[in-house]
Order: structure tokens, then sequence, then C-alpha cells
């Protein structure tokens, strides 16, 4: 992936730099025996360990949560989310939330005008149930990391040879260091 | 707030996703 033109920390007041390694760790951990009885799988590879970055623990911590769960939700049995940090090539880290779920373009037009409520919880719904995890996940994710200068790219499909429908989601992460 | 009431949402469509799966994983 190539690095967006600006990633640059917001300068504010007290902000306590984090490891996202030491949280990316603490939360595939936290999930992982719920994908195992789910009989799904969470993978976390760290090209490079105590990567630093400009973003308050909390905030990356309940980002990253909505964004590795609504990941592993959206696989099948047998299916697997793949997470890899890194250092930008351009200064920060890179990381990249890959699953092997749908396509959730297609997903999000397709069950995009259902209502949010109390009918969710109805068998049939599952679909209804992904796409509103997925749109609002990833907006409460995106509201908190560009709130701290980070940049969020979705590809969905993430392969594109695949049926329609299907191709799966990557979730790119670009964030700054302090 | 807006975003608290999407963070909501984010759990009760999970809770609803993973019973779903459990149900499904029992018929398999």
């Amino acid at each position: 992936p190539m690095p967006p033109p600006a990633l640059a920390p917001v300068h504010k007041h007290g902000l306590r730099p984090c490891s996202v390694s030491d949280v990316l760790v603490d939360l595939v951990e936290a999930v992982s025996p719920l994908a195992h009885k789910q009989k799904r799988a969470v993978e976390l590879n760290e090209l490079i360990q105590s990567l630093e970055v400009a973003i308050e623990e909390p905030a990356l911590r309940q980002a990253l949560s909505n964004l590795i769960e609504g990941a592993l939700l959206r696989t099948q049995v047998g299916g697997k989310v793949e997470i890899v940090s890194m250092r930008a090539p351009a200064g920060g880290t890179l990381v990249i939330i890959d699953d092997d779920g749908p396509d959730m373009h297609y997903m999000t037009q397709m069950h995009s005008l259902t209502p949010f409520g109390a009918d969710l919880c109805s068998d049939e719904m599952v679909e209804d149930n992904m796409a509103w995890n997925f749109i609002a996940g990833l907006t409460v994710a995106r509201e908190i990391l560009e709130s701290y200068g980070c940049v969020v790219r979705v590809i969905s499909p993430r392969t594109k040879d695949a049926a329609l429908g299907a191709g799966g989601t990557r979730v790119e992460l670009w964030l700054p260091s302090t | 707030d807006t975003l608290q009431q999407l963070q909501d949402a984010v759990y009760m469509t999970k809770a609803n996703i993973l019973h779903y799966n459990e149900e499904k994983l029992k018929k398999i």
C-alpha cells in the first residue's frame, strides 16, 4: 500500500502516546477464545514490535476493537482475520486488517435501507446485522482515529477475482507517530 | 450522543451475529 500524502500527529495538549503493538496483542488475545469457539481464527503478525503512535490508548483500543471484532463477525466458519502491523514507508505505523468475509461494498448497498431496531434480532437478518455492524463500527473507528490525524482506508472487495458478493475486506490504518 | 448510539449499534449487532453463528454451529 502507498502511504497517504499527509500523515501528521494532531497536537493535543497532554497527549500520551501508546504502543500499538501492546494494544494489538491484548485485543487479539482477548478475541481469540471467541474466534476459536465460533470456529474462526484471528492471526497477528507484527513486522516490527514496540511501535509508538500519537493516539491515547483508550481511544486506539476502542477503534481497533470495533474493527477487529467487526472483521471477525464478517467471516464464515473456517474463516480468518489477518492483522499485520509495520512501520509505514513515510513514518508512522501501518496496521492492515484483512478478512475473508463478503464484499462489504455490495453488502451495504443491498442492505442500506434496512431500518435499525428490534427486527434485527430475527434469524434471517444476519446480513443486515453485518452491514449495520460494519457501518457503525467503521464510523466510530474513523471518527476516533481521524481526530488524531490518522487515515483510514477501506478496500472491499479486497480480492478482485472473487465471485459477486465475496472477496473480503481490507482496512488500512495509517497512524502517525509522535 | 450520535457516536455513542453508533457504538451501541455495534454492540447490539455483534450480539445478534454471535447468537446467529452459535445457532448455526449447533446445526452442523
